[in-house]
């Protein structure tokens, strides 16, 4: 374990935090993607099924289950407590452009073809495009508001902070994993438009406007 | 040449 990926982790418990006290404080779903936390869910199943063939550390095992609660809670908010003010019109991206095409790179592109390692693959490659239907429903809107865009930047700083864990165990273990490397620049990268704006605007107390 | 890796983070 590494400052940076400590501090990933962190930051991504914060937004998901942020998310569901969001939702639950305003009772509302509205701006919020339903299909990229379903994809989130997807991403953590997918995942986290290691959970029963192997132990890391009480972190790893203790995280591993907060992802899973959190992100079905959400879910659960979403779709079931607040559906009527899911906005079922902004929310429209077809999620299975996204989950096929994973799941055939991850049963081409992997390190093992056994069950869990190809799953383990296909999150890897699912979370890398996850947060588009909901960056997608942003750019439909015009707009989000603040506390949806400081979900995200916690969101997208979490990914950007493992890439600097993979640079410092490269350097110091001579560790590296290049799916979940590739994968995650391109995550990151997917954000850059989102990290310009959030900075150049919400940071100055504006709205955040994308063009649509 | 294990057939299972141990992925150690989240």
């Amino acid at each position: 374990m590494n400052i940076f990926r400590l501090t990933g982790d962190l930051a991504h418990l914060i937004a998901i935090i942020i998310l569901l006290h969001k939702i639950w404080k305003s009772r509302s779903c509205a701006g919020i993607s339903g299909k990229s936390q379903v994809l989130f869910a997807l991403v953590y199943t997918t995942r986290y099924l290691d959970l029963v063939t192997s132990y890391v550390s009480i972190y790893n095992t203790f995280m591993k289950f907060v992802f899973l609660a959190t992100s079905y809670a959400t879910i659960y908010l979403i779709y079931v407590k607040f559906k009527a003010t899911y906005d079922h019109n902004h929310d429209t991206f077809r999620i299975e452009f996204l989950i096929l095409p994973s799941l055939a790179l991850a049963l081409l592109i992997n390190h093992y073809f056994n069950f869990l390692e190809v799953l383990w693959t296909f999150s890897i490659y699912l979370e890398s495009v996850a947060i588009l239907p909901q960056l997608f429903m942003v750019s439909k809107t015009g707009e989000a508001e603040s506390i949806t865009s400081h979900y995200l930047f916690a969101l997208g700083s979490y990914r950007a902070l493992y890439i600097l864990n993979w640079i410092y165990r490269y350097a110091t273990e001579g560790h590296y994993d290049l799916i979940a490397i590739v994968a995650g620049v391109v995550q990151t990268v997917l954000y850059c438009d989102f990290f310009y704006l959030y900075i150049t605007k919400v940071l100055k107390g504006k709205k955040l406007q994308l063009p649509a | 040449h294990e057939e299972t890796i141990l992925h150690d983070e989240l």
